[in-house]
């Protein structure tokens, strides 16, 4: 059928790479049997296969649930947070589009326009999604005591944190080492 | 506060407390959570004298055991007081709160996410009745003990063996060989005193495959190792530290009959073995623990997306426009591109998660009723899911630590330690590309079907309509 450039397009292309790679995997192991292979070793041999398709089915699940879930969740969001939500799932399944581009060139009709276009929806995805983006982690509410990040405190003082742990190291207990009178004196004045 | 960080959190263009609750599941659930952390971190469990980067192995261990003793010790306090269930506290046992408390795995975690749940599983009611108070009270601590040295993720290579003899009516434990060693389960080398143990079962000179026995590895009073089990710490990993996992030997080790779980299958005082209703049964325990682990996912990769999308607001770098001030990095599209997937792959496996848990809730009260045919859907679903969300979130938090550049690399970011945690999931509850295998299973049967004509469970029909959509 015609690639449609929509999310709906792409969830049902997905669910055709992971049919089609299922199908190639199935014709493969029956090639693979009637050249005389037992069945265990013609799944052997198609096994890299095997996973791909595995992978593809969970990313058709995935991208569907994500999809069906933020339509139900977002119809109860308030209008300021709505938007976000759906830039959201519309930027995971692009990116994963992107990602996955060859195998959408090998099981559907989709064309380098297409791609062109995704390319281009994506990165303005990112554009629109940049003003929300601390925003957006401040959102899942993580304490720094649960952190417990010198880069990703509350109140951004990075610099001033990073300095405080590297203080903390035992080794700055004391400005010169017991090591420098034990080895590294008699090392420079060639004692060794 | 940093003023680009108050800057960003003023130019938001919705309110980040009403997606918090939508996260949380509600604001009361946001209110209870907090209240949870509340209570946790006031107890200053995870405070500590010197950054436990600069302990030796011992000491880390041993830091380990004392906040998770404590930790433990405050949640049955807690369930007293507010008279709830476990449920309440998984977060704080084995979820992101408790990862925060014991940064580098707790030697306990197993004795509430693996070893109790199985014996809610798999143990008759008699054995709950015996087993589970001693438990959930701590007066004895267990682990699980499957996996061995030489045999993971295809279980059905185990080679512990349990021989039924019907005269002293016990069972004999046996490791006939050192790839036969129990190696890595959490708590076993100095923590637990029991297991539960997965070992091959024989009776009348018969194997009747795997099955779960609960078995006592140290004295309850001395901690000593009882005769015949040879058992002690596997040594230092690339990460969880703290977690104690151990390996397990045995030489000639009885038990009574009564210490088989034999909720599913039995063994009669003659030696008669009783089958159980599907060999699927012993897939529970798994399954929970699978689902249980993607939701862990979402909270590590939110842990590690926060870190960076923080950070590059903060940190500035290089000047594209002359005569202009260096710009956040978090303007370049490069780290968009790096961070913004994060933040919504948070959010997509906490749907899958939700949508899955409540797959698995449905397909069990199946379960109960006998309906068997969902169960092989659930299980190809639970081991894809696991596998993806795994090798995503492993791929995500080292995607977040290499966008904060050289502090990424720190310990004190917290990155390193959230990897290592993370990649861990990659190998443990199945190793992922054995589990992508048995999803193909799955799937080929399914196509098979299709061909055939037959209809599909609801996750692979797509399989039947695109391949009708081929035919015509």
């Amino acid at each position: 059928p015609p690639w449609e450039n929509t999310i709906e397009g792409i969830l049902t292309g997905f669910q055709r790479v992971a049919a089609g790679k299922i199908a190639l995997c199935v014709a493969n192991i029956e090639k693979r049997q009637k050249n005389g292979l037992p069945y265990e070793d013609a799944w052997n041999m198609t096994s890299v296969q095997l996973t791909s398709a595995s992978e593809a089915h969970c990313r058709a699940i995935l991208l569907q649930t994500y999809y069906k879930e933020t339509e139900k969740v977002s119809a109860r969001a308030s209008p300021a947070l709505r938007p976000v939500l759906l830039q959201l799932v519309d930027l995971y399944i692009v990116y994963w589009a992107l990602q996955r581009v060859g195998d959408l060139l090998r099981y559907t009709s989709i064309s380098e326009r297409d791609i062109e276009q995704l390319q281009t929806w994506y990165e303005d995805l990112l554009q629109k999604i940049r003003p929300n983006a601390v925003g957006l982690v401040d959102a899942f509410d993580i304490r720094d005591e649960i952190l417990h990040s010198t880069l990703g405190a509350y109140d951004g003082r990075v610099y001033e944190r990073l300095m405080e742990e590297a203080l903390k190291s035992p080794l700055n207990a004391e400005p010169v080492n017991q090591s420098f009178h034990q080895h590294l004196k008699p090392f420079m004045q060639g004692k060794l | 506060v940093n003023a680009d960080l108050q800057r960003e959190r003023d130019q938001c263009t919705f309110n980040t407390q009403e997606l918090t609750h939508l996260i949380d599941g509600g604001e009361e659930k946001t209110q209870e959570r907090k209240k949870r952390e509340e209570v946790v971190l006031n107890e200053g469990i995870h405070l500590e004298e010197v950054p436990s980067e600069y302990l030796s192995h011992k000491e880390k261990y041993e830091l380990a055991v004392k906040k998770a003793c404590k930790l433990f010790k405050l949640i049955r306090r807690l369930q007293e007081e507010e008279n709830t269930g476990m449920e309440n506290y998984r977060e704080v046992l084995g979820g992101y709160l408790g990862s925060a408390i014991l940064n580098d795995g707790s030697p306990l975690t197993l004795h509430y996410v693996m070893f109790i749940p199985t014996l809610m599983g798999q143990a008759t009611v008699e054995q709950q009745a015996y087993w589970i108070g001693r438990a959930f009270t701590c007066s004895i601590i267990g682990t699980y003990a499957q996996t061995e040295l030489g045999h993971g993720t295809f279980i059905r290579g185990l080679e512990t063996t349990a021989t039924y003899d019907p005269n002293t009516k016990e069972f004999v434990l046996n490791s006939p060989t050192l790839t036969s060693y129990k190696w890595w389960p959490g708590g076993l080398a100095h923590t637990a005193n029991y297991s539960v143990v997965v070992a091959q079962l024989y009776t009348k000179g018969k194997c009747h495959g795997i099955h779960p026995f609960i078995v006592q590895l140290r004295d309850e009073e001395t901690h000593m190792p009882l005769p015949g089990v040879k058992v002690g710490e596997i040594g230092a990993k690339l990460g969880m530290n703290g977690t104690n996992n151990g390996f397990l030997g045995f030489e000639n080790v009885r038990i009574p009959r009564e210490h088989m779980l034999m909720k599913n299958s039995k063994v009669l005082e003659d030696g008669t073995y009783v089958n159980s209703p599907s060999s699927k049964l012993t897939y529970g325990t798994m399954m929970f623990v699978r689902v249980v682990l993607v939701n862990d996912m979402c909270n590590y990769m939110a842990k590690a997306v926060t870190i960076a999308t923080r950070y590059s607001a903060v940190r500035r770098q290089s000047q594209p426009k002359p005569n202009e001030p260096e710009p956040q990095i978090l303007d370049y599209l490069t780290q968009q591109h790096k961070l913004f997937i994060g933040i919504a792959s948070v959010h997509a496996f906490r749907s899958s998660a939700t949508w899955l848990w409540e797959m698995y809730n449905n397909v069990t009260a199946e379960l109960d009723a006998g309906e068997l045919d969902r169960l092989p859907e659930l299980h190809a679903l639970s081991c894809c899911l696991k596998a993806v969300s795994t090798a995503d979130a492993a791929e995500c938090v080292e995607r977040c630590r290499l966008a904060c550049g050289g502090h990424g690399y720190m310990l004190s970011s917290n990155l390193p330690l959230t990897y290592g945690l993370v990649t861990a999931a990659c190998t443990y509850e199945g190793e992922n590309t054995v589990l992508l295998l048995q999803t193909a299973r799955f799937l080929v049967k399914a196509h098979q079907q299709a061909a055939g004509g037959h209809s599909l469970t609801p996750t692979v029909s797509y399989i039947a309509a695109v391949g009708a959509g081929r035919r015509s």
